[in-house]
């Protein structure tokens, strides 16, 4: 618990009646272990703890009476910054608003795709899922399922090429009256130019209100990579993290907001159609720093 | 990252910060770089000296997979939402068909949807016999099944798919703890591997979840998944030191043959660029 160790540290304190600067290095290297724990970006964690240093001077908080507290609250505030606000779906009234979801393997786009079409649903909108996985194995049946189970309307016709198959989409919501487009694209990886292309072409071809990138929370410090990897491709416009309900404290959320400065609109919380948040920045920030 | 991207005139950061970027961890990384200013480690030394400890570390653990004297050999795979667990399984299960064995798959996860008919597909594409029962049926009635038809049908090998799950579900994590003791209760013995699927990208989390299922279920292994993408999974080097739990197999990619025995050569050469 930082907390904890920060009040040891400044404990002699009290019987000195000021802090050294080997104490205030001391709760820096506290502060820079509790990020790197929590999955922070070792680049961002060492940004973060100079500028903790830079405030905590500028506070005098050699003087302090409440140093822990004090330290605490700086940090806090440096890791809200990064995080920004929350922010909802971009949609557009009168049209077919696109959004789509894009990410690596497993993240938990085909999940997310139906707790978005539930959550619009209820804000009044008519979303259709849209599969748009032409490879994983009952990928389009694990969304009809998602779909049916929880009366929500899906696109099934998944015949010809994807652009082809997009238009029809686009046709079959101009038909029925739906006014978002939920897509849920393939697993792929930043890495791989030939998957990233066909994003690529998928946001060059049509008009996408909202491309959101989906990122597991358990992810390590690989997430400053995977979140530029997907910046250079396509627009994005938000980022959702799921299975916060995990012990995972997050810190990935830091990298995304840190290289794409887009925000987190969303945190999945569970495997149910109802367990999506609406991004929180102060929950957020105390589950990585504990 | 490679270990000598950088200039070598501050050997010990560049190791640290390799370290960091291959989520070895913090603490693994404070513990070797006090190593070797202890042992004195030159700076043209040290690269070696942590791919020694990598490897002792690795070395420490036996990858091979343990069949019982009795068929069939019963394997369940368990791990975090979306690791590569059902996968993994058609992949074992592609190359133990090739190796001349009779294999045979259940569908566990009676939870997610599609799960089932996902496993199913693979089972066509192999031409392997599946056994599954409709979603929300309870999983430990699928396992029960599978058991005895594995045991009339004279199975070498019954590879057993569970549900995706977070390991702060403890309601969840008993459920797997019911399915193990439904095979024990048949066939007299653990599953002969219990192999926890890892995803490579994963961070400090893999500690945790190594750690609690572990302490609810026997974990004989480790299947890492997602290896080729841009993440070395340098997470099982603490894993591994820490709970001396085997790293069995690795998975590079989609497809039914990205599935290798775990080496540990082999993996220091790609963690080390
Ligand atoms: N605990 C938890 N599980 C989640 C969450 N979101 C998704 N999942 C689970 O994660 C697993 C993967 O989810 P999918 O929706 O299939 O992931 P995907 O990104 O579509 O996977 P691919 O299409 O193969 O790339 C499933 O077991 C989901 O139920 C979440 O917020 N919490
Ligand atoms: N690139 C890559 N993708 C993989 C690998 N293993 C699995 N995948 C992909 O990861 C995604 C999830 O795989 P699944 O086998 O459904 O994962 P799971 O653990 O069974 O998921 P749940 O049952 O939902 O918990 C799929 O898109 C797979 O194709 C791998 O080694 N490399
Ligand atoms: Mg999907
Ligand atoms: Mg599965």
């Amino acid at each position: 618990n930082l907390k904890i160790n920060l009040q040891i540290i400044f404990k002699k304190l009290r019987s000195k009646g000021k802090l050294s600067n080997e104490d205030i290095k001391n709760s820096l290297r506290e502060i820079r272990v509790t990020l790197l724990e929590a999955d922070v970006n070792y680049k961002i964690a060492k940004e973060i703890v100079d500028k903790v240093a830079e405030e905590a001077k500028k506070q005098n908080i050699v003087e302090s009476l409440t140093p822990a507290e004090q330290i605490i609250t700086i940090l806090y505030n440096e890791i809200k910054n990064i995080l920004g606000d929350a922010s909802p779906i971009n949609i557009e009234p009168n049209k077919r608003n696109l959004v789509m979801l894009a990410g690596l393997q497993g993240s938990g786009k085909t999940t997310t795709a139906a707790k978005l079409a539930k959550f619009l649903k209820e804000q009044g909108k008519r979303p259709l899922l849209i599969p748009f996985d032409f490879k994983r194995p009952a990928a389009m049946e694990q969304l009809i399922a998602l779909a049916k189970n929880n009366n929500l309307e899906v696109f099934e016709e998944m015949t010809g090429n994807p652009i082809l198959v997009l238009k029809k989409a686009l046709a079959y919501m101009e038909n029925n009256q739906f006014n978002v487009g939920l897509i849920d694209s393939a697993g792929r990886k930043e890495i791989d130019t030939e998957t990233m292309e066909e994003l690529r072409t998928v946001a060059n071809t049509f008009t996408i209100n909202e491309t959101l990138l989906v990122l597991d929370s358990t992810i390590g410090q690989g997430a400053l990579k995977i979140a530029e990897g997907f910046e250079q491709y396509i627009p994005l416009t938000g980022g959702i993290f799921t299975k916060y309900d995990s012990s995972a404290k997050g810190g990935s959320i830091l990298s995304f907001r840190y290289v794409t400065g887009k925000p987190v609109k969303f945190i999945g919380v569970g495997e149910k159609i109802d367990d999506l948040e609406i991004f929180h920045p102060e929950r957020v920030v105390s589950k990585i720093v504990g | 990252k490679k270990i000598f991207e950088k200039n070598d005139s501050n050997s010990i950061e560049n190791i640290e910060e390799f370290m960091l970027e291959n989520n070895f961890g913090v603490e693994f990384a404070e513990n070797f770089i006090e190593k070797i200013r202890e042992e004195r480690v030159t700076d043209k030394n040290i690269e070696e000296t942590l791919k020694e400890s990598i490897k002792n570390i690795l070395d420490n653990t036996d990858p091979k997979i343990h069949f019982a004297n009795s068929i069939p050999a019963v394997f369940l795979f368990v791990g975090t939402n979306g690791t590569g667990k059902t996968t993994s399984i058609a992949k074992l299960a592609h190359l133990y068909k090739n190796q001349g064995k009779k294999v045979m798959l259940v569908a566990g996860d009676t939870f997610r949807a599609a799960a089932s008919k996902q496993l199913e597909i693979w089972a066509t594409k192999l031409n392997i016999p599946i056994v599954m029962q409709k979603e929300g049926s309870d999983p430990g009635a699928v396992v029960f099944d599978g058991l005895n038809s594995a045991v009339s049908k004279n199975i070498d090998i019954l590879l057993i798919d569970s549900a995706g799950r977070v390991e702060t579900k403890k309601n969840l994590l008993k459920e797997l703890q019911k399915i193990e003791r439904v095979i024990e209760k048949k066939i007299g013995r653990k599953p002969d591997e219990t192999l926890l699927v890892l995803d490579a990208y994963t961070g400090q989390n893999g500690l945790a979840q190594i750690e609690i299922f572990s302490s609810m279920v026997n974990i004989s292994g480790i299947i890492l998944t997602k290896i080729d993408g841009s993440s070395s999974g340098g997470i099982i080097i603490p894993i591994v030191q820490k709970y001396g739990i085997p790293v069995k197999f690795i998975c590079t990619g989609e497809n039914i043959e990205d599935i290798e025995q775990f080496n540990t050569e082999a993996f220091i050469k790609m963690l080390s660029g």
